[in-house]
């Protein structure tokens, strides 16, 4: 474990904690994408199949049942809670899931590691990650008012598999046997994916006025 | 051991 990944690791905690904690205090949803949240409770669900089977350390299990826990809690609170969901803003959230999910699965039954059930359900989560905030940079962009908690939730997100990227390279320097193509090409698609939106963020928070992200 | 490798992070 290095610096960056433990880095990574609890920004991204903090990210969907960030949420949670959003969706159960104030009770509203606005400027959520259910259709993100839903893909990330597939990429928590597909990369996470080991969990019992792979005992790796108590930390990894402990923040795989955190990381679990929080995104079916949040797709259920934004799904069913009776308050929460007055909030969601569906005929904005669009974006059809399938549109993400059918390429990945394809692409992962073709390029992976090892054709093994759970070697392409990891390589599907791996590609389903990347493009998994679409839907959320989509809504963003559709409903242009971006409240800081959701900007910063975006943003962490993005952050996280940032570091991650450091820490592959670290790895790749410190572990000579550490090389893993398609995790970093599918890292680096997602941070790119953010690029855009950091460089947004950025200038709101510089300028210190309202993030809007152009139409 | 490589298969580990990979999984051992989140």
């Amino acid at each position: 474990m290095n610096i960056f990944r433990l880095a990574g690791d609890m920004t991204h905690l903090f990210s969907v904690l960030v949420l949670l904690l959003k969706i159960h205090t104030i009770k509203s949803c606005a400027g959520i994408s259910l259709k993100t949240q839903e893909l990330y409770a597939l990429v928590f669900t597909t990369r996470y199949l080991d969990i019992f089977t792979d005992f790796i350390s108590l930390y990894n299990t402990v923040m795989k049942l955190i990381f679990l826990g929080s995104s079916f809690s949040i797709v259920w609170y934004i799904r069913r809670h009776k308050i929460v969901r007055r909030s969601y803003d569906k005929d904005q959230d669009t974006f059809r899931h399938y549109f993400l999910v059918i390429p990945c699965l394809v692409l992962a039954v073709f390029i992976n590691h090892k054709f093994t059930f759970k070697e392409v359900m990891w390589t599907f989560s791996l590609y389903l990650e990347a493009v998994a905030i679409l839907p959320q940079l989509v809504l963003l962009q559709r409903t242009r008012n971006i409240d800081n908690l959701t900007g910063q939730y975006v943003f962490l997100l993005g952050a996280y598999r940032a570091l991650y990227i450091l820490n592959w390279i670290y790895r790749h320097f410190t572990e000579p046997h550490y090389v893993h193509w398609i995790t970093w090409i599918a890292g680096v698609v997602q941070t790119l994916l953010y690029a855009d939106f950091f460089y947004y963020y950025f200038q709101s928070w510089k300028n210190n006025e309202k993030l809007q992200l152009p139409a | 051991e490589e298969d580990l490798e990979t999984k051992d992070e989140l």
